[in-house]
């Protein structure tokens, strides 16, 4: 649930911050 | 083998693997394969062999025009030198500390000056409600102003120890020993398995590790 999260959580499930991505070239 | 070695130094941004292995968590076979991969990144839209947002955003997201603030952040801190665009050795060295061998402390400030938009040495109110209205932004999530403010404010409640309404290095230090999850995207577990990825690197290597 989004709102039992801390804001840091949520942030952190941001897809600019899945530098796995890189590699899937 | 004297042209071979000087045509791969003449190329913008490249440093030589040995030095960058020396300096990082990569081992010489592994920086060697992250060329490999770089080479890819950056031949993409521009093909200059310096590593520009558009083919950043475009990695990341399929994508060259996606706006996000978090890839954004991401590619500023990796762009050490200011000047627009990631070298090859900016981005070794910035990849390293999201290597598995790479220590916590090092990613958990990584993770700092990520969050510390305005780079005042604290993540302030008002930029923590901002980085949550940007993952809103992009995700499906739809919460409402006041869910959002009081998601920021019993996050600042929380992680702001010494009581003055932000957040420092200690403290978020302090936040992250109590929810480590929040530095789980600071590792890449693919980091140690580049050269199985980008095996022609084999065909350049100057060393075997």
């Amino acid at each position: 649930q989004p709102v039992a999260m801390n804001a840091f959580e949520l942030i952190s499930m941001s897809k600019g911050l899945n530098l796995g991505n890189l590699f899937d070239v | 083998c004297f042209c071979f070695k000087s045509s791969r130094v003449d190329r913008l941004g490249y440093e030589d693997p040995k030095i960058l292995a020396s300096e990082t968590a990569f081992t010489v076979n592994e920086v060697e394969a992250l060329y490999e991969l770089f080479k890819k990144l950056c031949s993409s839209i521009i093909k200059d062999g310096l590593l520009h947002k558009e083919e950043f955003q475009l990695a990341l997201f399929q994508s060259s025009s996606k706006q996000n603030l978090f890839a954004d952040r991401v590619f500023d801190l990796f762009d050490v030198k200011r000047n627009g665009v990631i070298e090859f050795g900016e981005f070794v060295r910035s990849l390293s500390i999201f290597h598995p061998r790479s220590s916590e402390a090092d990613k958990i400030s990584f993770a700092f000056r990520l969050y510390d938009l305005g780079q005042t040495g604290y993540i302030e109110r008002y930029e923590l409600k901002q980085m949550v209205s940007a993952l809103l932004n992009e995700s499906d999530l739809d919460l409402s102003d006041d869910v959002v403010e009081s998601i920021v404010e019993k996050t600042i409640t929380e992680a702001d120890l010494n009581g003055d309404g932000r957040i420092d290095q200690e403290e978020w230090k302090e936040f992250v020993a109590k929810h480590p999850s929040l530095i789980k995207n600071m590792t890449l577990p693919y980091l140690t398995d580049i050269t199985v990825q980008f095996p022609s690197f084999v065909l350049n290597t100057e060393v075997q590790d």
